[in-house]
């Protein structure tokens, strides 16, 4: 479903030039999920926001879907990302003056989807968030925000959901439910996940996992265990 | 140097209240590492902020250094906190217009402190950050600014660092490394240290882990070792 090619970005010039990618290749299979390691700085975070249409990159090809997003627009991208692809940033992003249901169901409105209430309720119980979703971001602890953010990743089931580091703020019992239902929503309804993280034990709930150092793709292998 | 007793923060009112902190007790000896472990929502950033004079309380008392912070006014708990305190915040909360050098020098400034570039240099190479000291946060991955974060709170050496989960984006060996770091500052320099953390790999360089739940500190214990 996702193919990357030789993907290169460059930040600066010169001396201080700071290769982020360098010439990256990955394939994500359909409705595989996909962990994504690597030290922190070598490029797990640029690379989701190459794959899932947020960013550009100075030279290299990127396959969403068999569509090549390299020759897109800005607008293009944007509009293909709202039908195919749910993203959980790093940094949550949860836009501050709605409450958590309504940043939940942005990506459904903005993609003139609607919601599926059945699928969303059981995202938001299993999320543990029920209580909480007339709260603004605000008034969220760090690891409720971030299960915001992964409701709001996976309410349009899109084809493909990238989840930044999405168990950083959480504690291991919160975590592994977070995991387990990635990993169901992936088995049983073929959701393609791509996951970067840090934590082995997340990974080992992956069916494969891809290692990133200096912005190159160095290693993989298939199912994982912690 | 910090006693805090029977400390309730309530949100809200009626059915909706949600007791952040619910008569919290917690004591943390000077020159000691202390962890604080407890599930996503029991109220730990709640506790740092509190004891760090950064917000207010319902009820209850917090003694920093001697002082009571409960009966200062906002104005002077921000005067006590730039001379006494270091926070290292969960959303790293740099300034996005200040440089990583800039950041890590601002509440020298703001203390009217000047720095021990000695001091200032080692932090930055053991935090692995001297090649980026001119880069906005902005242009640095999330294990970077949370680096920076770190960095920032260490420089003044005041006399108690609050750290808010200050490996959470950083992968083990950078984790390590910062955990190392830290037990250092406390057994060498004789820093006192309160940092929050779900990975128990992390409370294992503590000298002694608090527990929390619901808004109360329900256990605790010395020497965890992971
Ligand atoms: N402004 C607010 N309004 C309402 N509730 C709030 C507000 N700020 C915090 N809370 C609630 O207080 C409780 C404690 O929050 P706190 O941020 O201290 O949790 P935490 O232990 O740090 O959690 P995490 O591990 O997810 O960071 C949570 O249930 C949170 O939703
Ligand atoms: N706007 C920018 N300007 C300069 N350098 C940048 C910019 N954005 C990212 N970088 C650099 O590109 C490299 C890769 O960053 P990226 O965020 O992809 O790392 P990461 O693997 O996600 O790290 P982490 O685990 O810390 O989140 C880093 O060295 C980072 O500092
Ligand atoms: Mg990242
Ligand atoms: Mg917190």
């Amino acid at each position: 479903i996702i193919v990357a090619e030789r993907l290169v970005k460059t930040y600066g010039t010169g001396a201080a030039a700071v290769h982020a990618l360098d010439h990256a290749t990955l394939s994500i299979a359909a409705g595989r999920f996909t962990a994504v390691m690597g030290p922190s700085g070598s490029g797990k975070s640029t690379m989701m926001h190459v794959m899932a249409g947020l960013d550009s990159v100075d030279s290299g090809t990127v396959r969403l879907g068999g569509v090549e997003l390299t020759e897109l627009s800005e607008r293009e991208r944007t509009v293909l990302r709202r039908r195919k692809v749910g993203f959980v940033f790093q940094s949550f992003n949860l836009v501050p003056s709605l409450t958590a249901a309504e940043n939940i169901e942005l990506p459904l409105r903005l993609a003139g989807k609607r919601a599926d209430s059945a699928w969303v309720d059981e995202l938001v119980t299993t999320l543990g968030i029920q209580e909480r979703l007339s709260h603004r971001p605000n008034e969220l602890s760090g690891g409720q925000q971030q299960r915001v953010a992964v409701a709001r990743a996976l309410a349009s089931r899109p084809e493909v959901v990238f989840a930044d580091e999405p168990t950083g703020a959480l504690d291991s019992r919160a975590g592994r439910a977070l995991l387990a239902f990635l990993q169901r929503a992936s088995r049983e309804f073929g959701q393609t996940i791509v996951m970067v993280t840090h934590d082995p034990v997340a990974a080992g709930f992956a069916d494969r996992v891809e290692f990133l150092a200096d912005g190159q793709v160095v290693d993989g292998f298939d199912h994982p265990t912690a």
